[in-house]
C-alpha cells in the first residue's frame, strides 16, 4: 500500500529515520541515503541525495534543517521538500530540471541527539547533547562551532550558555562529519541552505562581520528573487541580506563556513513565524510555510543553472 | 501531559528595550533570573529597538514582570501558558488519530 506519511504534522526522529530508508527504498531511480558519521551519543548522521542518477559531472545543492533542536519546522520544511522533489518530479518540469541537472544533498537532522532530547525531555532545547569535561552543563552551538571566526564576537566561551561555541573548532562529531563531507564535496556544491527557525528571514554572509562578500550583486539577487518567490504563495514577507546587519553579529556559524570553504551560494533560512507561535508553529502552519519555502528554494536552485554576470 | 507538564505556567514575553539604559536594565534583570532567550539567543546580542522572546518559568513571571513595570520597559506576554500551546502544537495530530 501507498507508504502513509503525514507531511502535515511533526515527527520524532525515530519516525524521520524511517521515512528516509522508506523514501530510499521506494525511489531507487532518484534517491541514495548514506550516512557521513556519527553523533555525539552514536545516532547515524543521515543524508538523503536526491537527483537523476547520470554518469555526467553534476552540480550539487546541500540543505540541511535541525541544526537547533528546538526548531521543530526546519525537519518538517525537509520532509516536505524532498516529498515535493520526488511527487512533482513526473509533472513539474522545473523540478524535474533541476533533479535532472542537480543533486540535493538533505540532511533532514542536523543534530539528532538534540532533537530527540527536545522531543523527550525539554522542548526548547537548542544546543547539541555533548558533554564537557569541567562543567555539568552539556551541549554546544552547532551553530558556533565551526572553523570560520570561531567563538568570536556573538558566540559564548561558557559551556552553559546557549551560544557555546566548544571547547575547539569543529568539537562536535555532527558538525565535524558535515564539514568533512563539504571538504569532500566543494567542488560540485554550489548553494548550502541551512534552515532555522525563526524571524522570517533569508540570510547569506557574512555574519561574523559587517563586510560585503565579493559576489554581493549575486548572492543579493538570488536572495531576492527567492523571497519574491516565497512571498508569491501567500503573501508573506520575508527580510533579506547580510546576516550581520539583518539579524546579528556571530561568529563560527556554518554558512559563513560554507562560504568561506568555496560554496558561492551560501544561506540561513529563518522560517515562520515572527514571535506570535515562536518555536511553537503550529501544525496547520506546516503546510503554507513548507510550501512557500520550496518555492524560493526551487528559485535559489534554478539560478545554478543560469550563468550570473 | 507532554513534558511531565514542566511548563505549565512558563509565559513567553516580549520586550523591546527603547534605549541603552533600558538594554542594560534586561541584563541586569536577566543575570539574576533564570530565562531562556528564544530571540536573540544571548543576552550580549539585545540592542536598543530589538525584540526580545524570552520563556521565563512560571516560578519567575512575576518577578520578572515587576522588574519590567518597575523599570518603565515595555513588554507584552506573546505565550500565557506554554504549557497548552506545546499540547496544542502537537495535540491536533491526536484529534485528527481520534477523526
Amino acid at each position: 500500500s501507498e507508504f502513509q506519511y503525514d507531511y502535515e504534522v511533526y515527527h520524532s526522529l525515530e519516525e524521520i529515520q524511517s521515512w528516509m530508508y522508506e523514501m530510499n527504498r521506494t525511489h531507487p531511480h532518484l534517491v541514495d541515503m548514506f550516512s557521513i558519521g556519527r553523533s555525539f551519543e552514536g545516532r547515524p548522521l543521515y543524508i538523503l541525495q536526491l537527483g537523476k542518477r547520470t554518469r555526467s559531472y553534476k552540480k550539487a545543492v546541500w540543505i540541511d534543517c535541525g541544526v537547533h533542536a528546538r526548531e521543530w519546522i526546519g525537519p518538517a520544511f525537509c520532509q516536505w521538500f524532498v516529498k515535493e522533489a520526488l511527487h512533482s518530479y513526473k509533472y513539474d518540469s522545473v523540478m524535474r530540471r533541476l533533479m535532472n541537472q542537480l543533486n540535493f544533498y538533505i540532511m533532514p537532522v542536523f543534530n539528532v541527539d538534540g532533537y530527540h532530547y527536545s522531543w523527550t525531555t525539554d522542548r526548547f532545547w537548542r544546543k547539541t547533547r555533548s558533554k564537557n569535561a569541567k562543567y555539568q552543563c552539556r551541549g554546544v552551538d552547532a551553530n558556533r562551532n565551526w572553523k570560520v571566526k570561531w567563538c568570536d564576537e556573538g558566540a559564548s566561551s561558557h559551556p552553559c550558555d546557549d551560544t557555546y561555541c566548544g571547547p575547539f573548532p569543529e568539537s562536535e562529531p555532527e558538525v565535524k562529519a558535515v564539514a568533512k563531507f563539504l571538504r569532500k564535496h566543494r567542488k560540485r556544491v554550489r548553494a548550502y541552505i541551512s534552515i532555522h527557525a525563526y524571524a522570517q528571514m533569508l540570510l547569506y554572509p557574512y555574519s561574523y562581520k559587517y563586510a560585503t562578500i565579493p559576489n554581493f550583486s549575486c548572492v543579493e539577487s538570488a536572495a531576492q528573487n527567492a523571497v519574491t518567490a516565497l512571498y508569491s504563495a501567500y503573501g508573506v514577507r520575508y527580510r533579506y541580506g547580510p546576516a550581520s546587519t539583518t539579524l546579528y553579529v556571530s561568529s563560527g556559524s556554518s554558512m559563513d563556513w560554507a562560504y568561506k570553504n568555496g560554496i558561492p551560494y551560501a544561506f540561513a533560512f529563518e522560517l515562520r513565524d515572527t514571535g506570535y507561535f515562536g518555536f511553537l508553529l503550529p501544525e496547520t502552519l506546516i503546510n503554507p510555510t513548507c510550501t512557500e519555502t520550496t518555492r524560493a528554494v526551487k528559485t535559489i536552485a534554478s539560478g545554478l543553472l543560469k550563468k550570473c554576470p | 501531559y507532554l513534558y511531565n507538564n514542566r511548563y505549565a505556567g512558563d509565559q513567553v514575553i516580549r520586550v523591546t528595550p527603547v534605549s541603552n539604559g533600558e538594554v542594560e536594565e534586561l541584563r541586569r534583570l536577566f543575570a539574576n533570573l533564570t530565562v531562556d532567550l528564544w530571540r536573540p539567543n544571548s543576552a550580549a546580542l539585545i540592542r536598543e529597538g530589538g525584540d526580545v522572546d524570552l520563556h521565563v518559568g512560571r516560578n519567575h513571571t512575576r518577578g520578572l514582570r515587576a522588574g519590567l513595570q518597575r523599570a518603565h520597559i515595555r513588554h507584552k506576554v506573546l505565550i500565557s501558558n506554554l504549557q497548552s500551546e506545546i499540547e496544542k502544537q502537537t495535540g491536533y495530530r491526536s484529534s485528527r488519530k481520534r477523526r
